[in-house]
């Protein structure tokens, strides 16, 4: 159930 | 010069059991202060973050940050040649192609040496801010091990809802639904076995299992584990070394 959601929406990539 | 000794390979060992099956090409970024590496999973759902202070060490050793590209694959079978209470010495010079690996019995005169090959790795690293967390749960690794297997079995998704006094694990899929209800709770003669609750807004979260699998295999590492959970970031659940920290950082599933 549910939509997964990627990291790269939260963290900057540096 | 990098020389980092480990008074016993199965702390190596076991830490890079907590992540090789999540991630395979890391780099191991070795300065003075200790050893960092940070790797994300392919489908970039998963984040790992590795901390080796130098009190994890026997005796650690490192003139110039040298970074190594390493295959946790190859590692892994270079690990398993030693025996869990060697010693373990990583050793590479300021701009290494190898890394040595040294392995020395404690109680007989008994030296094995293995090179491993370093890669050049391009990977991105994440910035990592200071996240603010509606709630922060410790408790016992084993303990959550077994409900992440367990609910596992029966859904591809696990439910964490955590408000005031209950913390409630669930899984609802195609052959049934399960749960389970912790309430925290404080053992004075094992304290290791407490569970411990700090919340700030009460949390309703979806994690996908197989993320959650991985994740246990840090369990190894400790015997508790640390979680932080927000509704608008990834989750992070943590297993304390005695100097450091492996880290997961899930990005959660979200409704349509």
């Amino acid at each position: 159930a549910g939509v997964q959601v990627r990291l790269d929406g939260f963290f900057q990539v540096v | 010069m990098l020389e980092a000794k480990f008074e016993e390979a199965s702390l190596f060992k076991r830490i890079i059991d907590g992540f090789k099956d999540c991630v395979q090409l890391v780099n191991f970024q070795c300065k003075e202060d200790g050893i960092i590496a940070q790797a994300v999973d392919d489908s970039r759902v998963l984040l790992v973050s590795l901390e080796i202070g130098i009190e994890a060490f026997q005796n650690y050793r490192c003139d110039h940050p040298v970074t190594l590209g390493i295959d946790l694959t190859s590692l892994s079978k270079i690990l398993r040649c030693g025996n869990n209470t060697d010693n373990l010495t990583l050793i590479a010079d300021d701009t290494p192609d190898s890394v040595l690996l040294l392995f020395e019995d404690t109680k007989k005169d008994r030296i094995a040496e293995y090179s491993l090959k370093l890669m050049d790795i391009d990977a991105e690293f994440l910035k990592i801010e200071d996240l603010a967390y509606d709630c922060t749960l410790k408790m016992p690794s084993p303990e959550f091990s077994k409900i992440v297997r367990d609910l596992s079995q029966l859904s591809d998704s696990i439910n964490i809802m955590i408000t005031k006094e209950t913390i409630k694990f669930v899984a609802d899929g195609d052959i049934g639904s399960g749960s389970v209800i912790l309430k925290p709770f404080v053992n004075m003669d094992k304290p290791q076995e407490s569970i411990n609750l700090n919340m700030d807004q009460p949390v309703d979260l979806t994690f996908g299992s197989k993320y959650l699998l991985d994740i246990v295999k840090g369990s190894a590492l400790s015997d508790n584990v640390g979680v932080r959970l927000s509704s608008e970031a990834p989750a992070l659940f943590q297993f304390d070394l005695k100097s450091g920290y492996l880290q997961f950082f899930l990005a959660p599933k979200f409704n349509d």
